[in-house]
């Protein structure tokens, strides 16, 4: 299924873009540690499987890629200098707790694999990733500061849902195999981005018509 | 049996 493949390379390439414009520019102006630190609890929630069973050599570094890579960007907003002294935590104000936590377990209690408790927890991993980007839509809102969030980031990132869903279609034309989760929890991230991609090309523009 | 299904996806 090459969608899917498609997909887990555009995700890959999405981290790769956020650590080399921080290591650029120096700064992590107008990121939201709050969206990065749910993109790890999602990794770290649906990743438990790597104790549980083996894929593929493919499957388990791909994981652990992710993961590493969400714990370096953490690093580098939270404890690394210089970048972590312009982290605005007075702006990235999300009250994500409240919302995107307990959000996305309602959701996962009502779309569900199954009521085991890893399917519950992988369920609830999905939600958690369809909703993980609304603290940087609120954080973009704020203070329309786009100078780290590149257009090739929020593209990479938007898109690599979009392709998954391509591939979920593409899967059920041959096997007829639909999950609902992944499917809808899909649907919600891939509008959220589109959402987010709308007011970060606002911002742009209108940064721009300043400097003009 | 535990694990219902085995996820293959990322």
């Amino acid at each position: 299924n090459p969608f899917r493949y498609i997909a887990d390379f555009l995700h890959l390439v999405s981290f790769l873009i956020l650590i080399l414009k921080i290591r650029k520019t120096r700064n992590c102006l107008g990121l939201s540690f709050r969206t990065q630190e749910i993109y790890l609890a999602v990794f770290c929630v649906r990743y438990i499987d790597l104790f549980m069973y083996f894929v593929s050599v493919y499957n388990t570094s791909m994981k652990l890629l992710y993961i590493s890579s969400t714990v370096f960007i953490i690093y580098l907003m939270k404890f690394k200098k210089p970048y972590c002294l312009s982290y605005d935590s007075a702006s990235d104000d999300f009250p994500h707790y409240k919302f995107i936590y307990t959000g996305a377990a309602v959701l996962a209690l009502l779309v569900h694999t199954d009521l085991a408790p890893f399917e519950l927890g992988w369920s609830y991993s999905i939600w958690l990733e369809a909703l993980a980007i609304i603290p940087q839509l609120h954080m973009l809102q704020k203070i329309k500061d786009v100078e780290n969030i590149t257009s090739n980031y929020v593209g990479a990132l938007g898109v690599y849902r979009f392709f998954y869903i391509v591939s979920w279609i593409y899967k059920y034309s041959l096997t007829g195999d639909v999950c609902w989760t992944s499917l809808l929890g899909g649907i919600v991230q891939t509008i959220l981005y589109a959402d987010f991609l709308y007011y970060y090309i606002i911002s742009l523009k209108s940064g721009k018509g300043m400097s003009l | 049996q535990y694990v219902k299904k085995m996820h293959d996806e990322l």
